[in-house]
C-alpha cells in the first residue's frame, strides 16, 4: 500500500484524538538549526501568561538535546527519535499522544526533524503547520523549496538580526514567498531578543479561533 | 532490489568512469544555507592559480540559483534539480558526467542537495566527501547528526565570524566532531571573507595525491 496514503489515514486519527481533548496542534517545520526550538521556548511563557496549558513533541534524529531544553519550560514534553528517517510521521506522533496528559494540554507544539523537504509529505494530525527558515540560510531559501511554503500557514523568518551579516536582503524573501504560497502569513523574527513573538502567537491563535 | 545496493553499483561504475579521466571528485554535503556554493566559489580561484583545471555538477531540488553562480566562475557546470529527492543520486551524476567534458578536467566539485541526513546512504562516486555546517545552525548540529560526520573525511565548520552572534562555542563543535569521528578533518572558516580556504585546499590536495 501506498504509505503516504496510511500516513494520510493516522493523521486523521491523530486529529480525531486531538480534537476530542480540545488541543490545537501546531507542526513546526524548518531546516536545521532556523531557531524551531527556540520558537517553541519564546512562545511558551507567552501562551502560559494567557492562560493556555502548554504541551511539546520534541522530534529528532538522534538524542534529547531538545528535549532537554523543552523539559526546562516546564510543561509535559516527549522525545520522538526518528533513528534514520528525515522526517517524523503520523504513526510516531500517534504513540507520543499516548505518553502526554492530553486532558492538561490546549496548546500542543510538535517540532519535526530540521528538513525542508521530506517532512512536506507527511501530515501528523495538527491544525497548523508553521515553517521557521533562517536569513543565516541565505536568501534563496524560499524560492528553492516551494513545496514546503504552500503547506504552510504560517512563514516565521528568523534571525533577522543576522541579515547585514549575511548579506541577504529580507525583503527579497518576503517578496518569494508572495509569490510562491500569497496564502502563507510571514512574520519576522529575531528569537534570540524576542522580536515578532506577539505577532507569532496573534496569528496563531486567530487560526486557532476558526479551527476549533 | 534493493536501492541502496543499485545505486552503490553506479557509485562505482561513475568512480571508474572518473579516474580513466584522471578526475578527482569531491562531494560537497551540509544542511540547507550552510555555505556548499561558497566553499565551491572560494576554493575554485585558488585551485586554478596552482594549475588545476576545475568542474562542478550544482545538485538542487529546484532552480538555478547555485548553477548561475558557479557559471560566473567560468567553469563547466551542469545543474542537477531532483524535483522531489532530498539527495542526489549515482544515477543522475552518471547523467551529469556526460554533460561534462572531462578530458578538460582535473577536480570536480559535486554539490549535493541541503540535507544532513539522507544524501549519507546515497555515495556518488566521488573520491573525498566533505561535510561544511554552519555554526549558526546550533552547537548541536554534529551531535545530532552522527552518521554524515562518519562518511566525510573533512568537516569545514563555516561562518565562525557568527559564533558569538548565536551564542555558540566553536571548540565544542570541534569536540563533538573528535569523539563522533576522530578520522575526519575538522576546519574552520569564515567563507565570507575567505578565511580557513587554504588549509580546505591543502587537506583536499594531500587526499587526492593518496588516492590518484
Ligand atoms: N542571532 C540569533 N541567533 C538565533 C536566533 N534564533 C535562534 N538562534 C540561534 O540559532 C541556533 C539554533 O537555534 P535552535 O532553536 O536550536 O534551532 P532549531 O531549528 O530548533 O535546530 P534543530 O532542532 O537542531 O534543527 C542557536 O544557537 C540559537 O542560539 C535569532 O533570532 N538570532
Ligand atoms: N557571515 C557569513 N556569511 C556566510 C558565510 N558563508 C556563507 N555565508 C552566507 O550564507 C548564505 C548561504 O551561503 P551559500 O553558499 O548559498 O550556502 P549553500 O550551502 O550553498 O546553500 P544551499 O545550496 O541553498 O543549501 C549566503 O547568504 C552567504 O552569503 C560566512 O562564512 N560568514
Ligand atoms: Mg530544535
Ligand atoms: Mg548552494
Amino acid at each position: 500500500t501506498d504509505i503516504l496514503e496510511v500516513n494520510r489515514r493516522e493523521a486523521e486519527e491523530n486529529r480525531k484524538h486531538l480534537e476530542s481533548h480540545g488541543i490545537f496542534a501546531v507542526d513546526i517545520l524548518g531546516a536545521i538549526g532556523s531557531g524551531k526550538t527556540m520558537l517553541i521556548e519564546r512562545s511558551t511563557p507567552l501562551l502560559v501568561s494567557q492562560g493556555f496549558r502548554v504541551g511539546a513533541i520534541a522530534g529528532d534524529v538522534y538524542g534529547e538535546d531538545d528535549f532537554q531544553r523543552l523539559k526546562k519550560l516546564g510543561i509535559p514534553v516527549v522525545n520522538l527519535n526518528t533513528g534514520k528517517e528525515c522526517h517524523l510521521d503520523a504513526h510516531l506522533v500517534h504513540h507520543a499522544l499516548h505518553e502526554l496528559p492530553l486532558d492538561k494540554i490546549d496548546i500542543l507544539f510538535v517540532e519535526n526533524v530540521g528538513n525542508m523537504i521530506c517532512p512536506t509529505d507527511f501530515p501528523l494530525g495538527s491544525h497548523v503547520r508553521v515553517v521557521v527558515v533562517s536569513v543565516t540560510e541565505g536568501d534563496d531559501v524560499i524560492r528553492k523549496h516551494p513545496m514546503i511554503f504552500r503547506e504552510c500557514q504560517i512563514c516565521v523568518i528568523n534571525k533577522i538580526d543576522l541579515a547585514e551579516a549575511v548579506e541577504v536582503n529580507v525583503e527579497r524573501m518576503v517578496e518569494d514567498l508572495k509569490i510562491i504560497s500569497p496564502e502563507t502569513i510571514p512574520v519576522l523574527t529575531n528569537l534570540k531578543e524576542g522580536e515578532g513573538v506577539g505577532k507569532f502567537i496573534e496569528n496563531l491563535l486567530e487560526i486557532r479561533e476558526k479551527v476549533l
